[in-house]
């Protein structure tokens, strides 16, 4: 654990909690993606399949379960609870252009060809893209809510402070992932886009235009 | 196949 590590862990939990405070004070899904936020459930279900399997600490288990009861918990107030404010029309994003490729990604491209790792490959391959929906969704749209940059932000900055971490690991420890690192690269520069207006634009401005 | 790392990480 380096401090790369922990922020990173922590700007995640944030971007989560943000998002499903958001939803609950508002009672309104609204300019959220859907779609987005059952890609995440999934990653977070195929990745933490491990908690079954093998107990790493109870920092590593608390978080996960954690993580993996906020983004179901998420799904349900869009889906269930607050169905009615969810706009399914801006949200059309084609999610089959992405599980697709990347579940044959996952099984061409891994560490071990197990049931377990695979999953876990395609998690890893899933993440870098399942925000995708969301930020097409506000560029059809063309705005949103400040709340929602926020979230965004927090989510983009976390996979940035894990390629520190990375960097950290591969000097101090001699460890590196290269699946999670090419595919934390990619999810960090889907993000770069969104970084520069976020920070040139949407800091103090509402609500926030493209 | 790569080496299989260690899955410390969330």
């Amino acid at each position: 654990m380096n401090v790369f590590r922990l922020t990173g862990d922590l700007s995640h939990l944030a971007a989560i909690i943000i998002l499903l405070l958001k939803i609950w004070k508002s009672r309104s899904c609204a300019g959220i993606s859907g779609k987005s936020q059952i890609l995440f459930a999934i990653v977070f279900t195929t990745r933490y399949l491990d908690l079954l399997t093998s107990f790493i600490s109870l920092y590593n288990t608390c978080m996960k379960v954690i993580y993996i009861g906020c983004a179901y918990a998420t799904v349900y107030l869009i889906y269930a609870k607050f169905r009615a404010t969810y706009d399914g029309n801006h949200d059309s994003f084609r999610v089959e252009f992405l599980v697709v490729p990347v579940g044959g990604l996952s099984v061409l491209i891994n560490h071990d060809f197990s049931p377990l790792e695979i999953l876990w490959t395609f998690s890893i391959y899933l993440e870098s893209v399942a925000i995708l929906p969301q930020l097409f969704m506000i560029s059809k749209t063309g705005e949103a809510e400040t709340i929602t940059t926020h979230y965004l932000f927090c989510l983009g900055l976390y996979r940035a402070l894990y390629l520190f971490n990375w960097i950290w690991r591969f000097y101090f420890e001699g460890f590196f992932d290269m699946i999670a690192i090419v595919a934390g690269v990619v999810q960090t520069v889907l993000y770069c886009d969104f970084f520069y207006l976020y920070v040139t634009k949407g800091w103090f401005s509402r609500p926030y235009r493209l | 196949c790569l080496r299989t790392p260690v899955k410390d990480e969330l």
